[in-house]
């Protein structure tokens, strides 16, 4: 597959995965449905602030589809472009 | 610094993201 091809399926799984998170489909990710997904997943609400924190790259309190695609790419060991 | 704002280890974000994962396909059953 084409890096664009990777870029694509990434961005489509960041978005699936960035709407568990928005389930009032905001737009955005807000600390407080973060929080929410303590009861989901096995994290510590702690740890969730954590990655919060981490992936709110201007630190504005709002996690947007970017940031979360941005943060997912990380993850899966790839480097957004310069 | 353990306690430096706004480093979460790779481990958390890494389970974050796996976790996600998985209860995505728990949620979402291939037909």
């Amino acid at each position: 597959p084409s890096h664009d091809d990777i870029k694509t399926i990434v961005e489509q799984k960041a978005r699936e995965l960035f709407m568990v998170c928005d389930v009032e489909e905001k737009g955005f990710v807000s600390k407080r449905d973060m929080q929410r997904l303590v009861d989901e997943l096995p994290l510590m609400p702690d740890q969730l602030e954590e990655v919060f924190d981490s992936l709110d790259d201007d630190k504005n309190g709002y996690l947007t589809l970017e940031e979360f695609t941005e943060g997912f790419g990380g993850f899966l060991g790839l480097n957004p472009a310069p | 610094d353990p306690g430096k704002p706004g480093s979460a280890n790779e481990g958390v974000l890494a389970n974050f993201f796996n976790s996600l994962l998985s209860k995505k396909s728990v949620n979402s059953p291939s037909p």
